[in-house]
Formats: C-alpha cells, sequence, structure tokens
C-alpha cells in the first residue's frame, strides 16, 4: 500500500443505496445534460458567495434534490477542484 | 448518471427516465441557502422561493430512442423548453442535425444580467416570490469576467455499438474476466488488475472468490480494501468515515475497475502521463457502465500545482443491441500539453466502435490557446477533427454564440 499523494482524489462509498440498488429494469440511453454556472470561473464568485462556492455544499444535501431528479448517490470522488457524484437511477 | 460540482458550476447528466429538470429549483435554492449565492427574486431567503440567480444556464440532449418513456417536462423537446422558458428569461433553444435522422437539442442562456421583476401578476415587487428568474436577453452581465479561460467541453454521443465489443459491459462477462485474472493470478493485489488510473486510491485491495460450477456470474466477490477510502453510509444518515479501519469496496465498483482496466477508458488519461488520476467507476447488474474521471492538473518539475484546470470525464454506456448508446464527455483545458481533441475522441470511438456518433465541441472564445476553427493553431486542430479512422464525417455545423463556439459534427462507420 502506498499511500496517496495529496493531489489523489478520494473515494467515498454509499453501502446502504448500493446494497438496495436493483438496475434489472434501469434504461440507460441517451442523457439529459444540464450544466448551471454561477460565476465565469471559480475564482471569479459573486460577493456573498463561501470560499469553496458550490463545493461547500455538504453532500448529504443534495441528496433532497437528487431524488426529485430520481437519482441515487452510489459513490463520491472528491478532489481540490472539484467533487465527482456517481450516480444511479 | 453523474454529478459534478465545482466551486462555480454544476454539472448534471442523468440517463434514462430520470427527470432532471424536476430538480432545478432546488439546485438553485441549495446554491442560496448553502453555497451563499445571490438571490434577486425574494427578499429573504426564508421564501420557499428564494434561489440563486445563475450565471448562465445549459441544458442538452440528444433525440430520445423511446420519447414516451420520458416523464414530467421530458416528453417532448417543446414541453422541455416550455419549463426553461418559464423558470428564464432570454434563453434560446436550438436544434442541430438532421431531423429525420440523430439530433441533438441545446438551451442556452445569455450570461445573467440583474433579474428584472417577475412578469407574471401575482409578482407585482421585485420580492415577488414567483420562483421565476428573469434573465432578459442581452449580453450586460454582473460578472466582468468571461466563461472559464481556455475552456471547453467535448462530448461524444455514439450509438449502433459493435455487439461484440458492447459484451464488456454484462456483469456476466466482466466476472468471467475478473475470475480468470484471478485463476492467473490467484493472489493478485488489486492493484495488478486495474493498472492505470483503476486502482483503489493507492490501497491494495485482494479479491477472494467463491465461485459456484455453473457461471462466472454467480461469483461472488468479497473484495477489501485497506485504503482511506471512507464509507459513506445511507442518504438518510450523515456521510461518515467508515467506522473500522477496513472498509470493503463493493461487487459493482470492483467490476466496474476491472471493465475500464479491460476496455481501454483507463488509458485515455494514463497514469504514466497523469499520476494522480482517478477513476470511479460501477457495472450494473444485469450490464450497463457508468464511470467518472478526476485528473488533477499534474504537478510542474518544482512541485507547484500547475495553473492549468484539471480534467474530468464522464462515461455511461447502455450495451443492449436494440438500443446501444455510449456517451463520453470531457473537458479539455485549452492549451493542455496532454491529449489533442482528435486524438481523444479517436481513443473513446475504438474503446465502443459505434454505427454511428456525434461530437459537440463547446470552445469559449477566449481561449486562444484552444484555437477555435478560425484561429490558426484551430485550423490544424479542427483538420485533424474531420479525419477519424474508419469513419466518414457527415455533417459538420457551426453555431457562433457570444462568447462560445459550438462545433457539432456527426460521423458513420466507412
Amino acid at each position: 500500500t502506498f499511500s496517496p499523494s495529496e493531489g489523489t482524489p478520494h473515494l467515498t462509498i454509499n453501502h446502504d443505496v448500493i446494497a438496495d440498488l436493483d438496475s434489472t429494469n434501469a434504461f440507460e440511453g441517451p442523457e439529459k445534460l444540464l450544466e448551471v454556472w454561477f460565476a465565469p470561473s471559480p475564482d471569479a464568485l459573486p460577493a456573498g458567495a463561501k470560499p469553496n462556492g458550490l463545493k461547500a455544499v455538504a453532500s448529504d444535501t443534495w441528496v433532497g434534490m437528487l431524488d426529485m431528479v430520481n437519482c441515487k448517490i452510489l459513490s463520491v470522488l472528491d478532489s481540490e477542484h472539484m467533487d465527482a457524484y456517481l450516480l444511479s437511477e | 448518471s453523474s454529478m459534478f460540482v465545482f466551486p462555480h458550476k454544476l454539472i448534471l447528466k442523468t440517463c434514462g427516465t430520470t427527470t432532471l429538470l424536476l430538480g432545478l429549483h432546488r439546485l438553485l435554492r441549495i446554491a442560496a441557502q448553502h453555497a451563499g449565492f445571490p438571490f434577486h427574486n425574494a427578499t429573504s431567503l426564508d421564501d420557499i422561493h428564494a434561489a440563486a440567480t445563475p450565471w448562465r444556464v445549459f441544458y442538452s440532449r440528444k433525440n430520445f430512442l423511446f420519447p414516451d418513456k420520458q416523464q414530467g417536462p421530458h416528453r417532448s423537446w417543446k414541453q422541455e423548453v416550455k419549463y426553461l422558458d418559464d423558470m428564464f428569461e432570454g434563453g434560446s433553444a436550438y436544434m442541430v442535425g438532421k431531423m429525420n435522422g440523430d439530433h441533438w437539442y441545446l438551451y442556452i442562456t445569455s450570461p445573467q444580467a440583474p433579474l428584472t421583476p417577475p412578469r407574471t401578476p401575482e409578482g407585482k415587487t421585485p420580492s415577488g416570490a414567483t420562483g421565476r428568474f428573469r434573465i432578459p436577453t442581452g449580453r450586460t452581465s454582473c460578472f466582468d469576467g468571461s466563461p472559464g479561460s481556455n475552456d471547453e467541453t467535448l462530448e461524444i454521443l455514439m450509438t449502433d455499438l459493435d455487439p461484440e465489443n458492447a459484451k464488456k459491459f454484462y456483469l456476466e462477462n466482466a466476472s468471467a474476466v475478473a475470475s480468470s485474472r484471478l485463476s492467473a493470478y490467484p493472489q493478485e493485489s488489486w492493484q495488478g488488475a486495474a493498472k492505470g488510473i483503476g486502482d483503489l486510491s493507492g490501497s491494495t485491495a485482494t479479491i477472494k472468490t467463491t465461485s459456484t460450477e455453473d457461471s462466472a456470474s454467480d461469483e461472488i466477490f468479497d473484495v477489501f480494501s485497506n485504503g482511506s477510502d471512507s464509507d459513506l453510509h445511507g442518504a438518510d444518515t450523515p456521510m461518515s468515515e467508515c467506522p473500522d479501519p477496513e472498509c470493503s469496496t463493493t461487487e459493482g465498483h470492483a467490476l466496474g475497475t476491472v471493465v475500464s482496466d479491460v476496455c481501454g477508458l483507463s488509458d485515455v488519461y494514463p497514469t504514466s502521463k497523469y499520476p494522480d488520476a482517478r477513476i470511479d467507476s460501477y457495472l450494473f447488474s444485469p450490464c450497463g457502465f457508468s464511470a467518472n474521471g478526476i485528473v488533477p492538473s499534474p504537478q510542474n518539475a518544482d512541485g507547484q500545482a500547475n495553473t492549468k484546470a484539471p480534467h474530468y470525464f464522464t462515461v455511461h454506456v447502455t450495451p443492449e443491441p436494440v438500443c446501444s448508446f455510449a456517451s463520453f464527455e470531457t473537458n479539455v483545458p485549452g492549451g493542455q500539453n496532454g491529449r489533442e481533441t482528435s486524438e481523444i475522441v479517436e481513443h473513446v470511438v475504438d474503446i465502443f466502435k459505434p454505427g454511428r456518433f456525434s461530437v459537440t465541441l463547446f470552445e469559449a472564445k477566449t481561449s486562444e490557446a484552444s484555437g477555435g476553427d478560425d484561429n490558426p493553431t484551430g485550423v490544424g486542430r479542427s483538420k485533424r477533427m474531420e479525419k477519424i479512422k474508419g469513419y466518414r464525417r457527415i455533417d459538420r455545423i457551426v453555431h457562433d454564440f457570444d462568447d462560445y463556439e459550438l462545433v457539432f459534427r456527426f460521423f458513420e462507420r466507412e
């Protein structure tokens, strides 16, 4: 085992969701893609926004929004610049 | 499905019959409540309609294979546009490509101007809580910034995947591959099996398998990793560090890593070139595959993180022959010294061998380095994009927006 360098993104797995996951009838197919920008770049956040902007939002907080979309969080890969959530329908 | 959260933007990509737009208002509200982004459609956050004002919104999708399966506002493009027009003003909707074939839809709002009062009668004052965001047309923006400098997004949407090749994305096939590896290297450390960016954040995992006589897919994987990956409990309990030193991964993730490795996805950003890259992949049962990759910006020789933006990519695969589909999306930081866009396209197309595919390249006009098509360096790159080995380019459509250029190309197998 080697210790991951600081730059290496960190993986968190949501075992409870995966334990109940049944994707037998899930239909993948073409995705819907939404990009919502709140500023032109990470170093141009508007006054009042937290220093880390959206990255300051706890993963749990997104769960309610994802429920409205019919998605569950399988795992999260978080890193300095972005957090990547793997979701299932 | 995937979600990427950056400090300044959120990308949400959902498959199948998900109801993505129904989560949009809540997303904006979270941005105001939990990230402190400004809101203009209410006087206080206590107002349930209060929600952050986005600087810009993109919504896009390929034409659905089974539109009548869709739910909510997604039953037709017309309904989706109405839903977005009701929420934002000044949005523009486009259809790109053949109407009687594969085409692609896009809804885009111009950079945000200070919100004007809602149009609807009940919203008499700016604080009228109608949940409507007025983003009027025109370019006045309360930011002087331009889009992320040198930032461009590349999306490849592939259909009619090569059936033989698509088998790699079935649980049965991946289990057989994994167990054959194990019989070849009985106590292989997982790193060996998932070389490249698939290994588990430096942890070593060994795989114990109990395989029944009948089929490899019955194999039970019991994969332990002693990495520092913390365990994320169910949605109803706060996410917490893994309770015990060993936290297990899951069969879906373990097989996802095997598939990433075997199909060549791990080599899109090879660890030889991107040592800190990581891929989080999952193989669904009985088939279907999703992966997110993060490639931190490579460090400079003096160990300082360099200024180039990091890469991300996301892949989703539906391998069933009747509706086979695969998508690959990545940002291609302009001026990157990494793979050229056309090389990435060729590598990804070679993984899935589709009968047809579209490539959309969204590039910010400020990115001199990324070189738009009218830019000398861009012309070179653009020429390379015209010829993808084994395919004929059918369409090339350019949409020239204020601060973005969208280039849409459609290819068919020769």
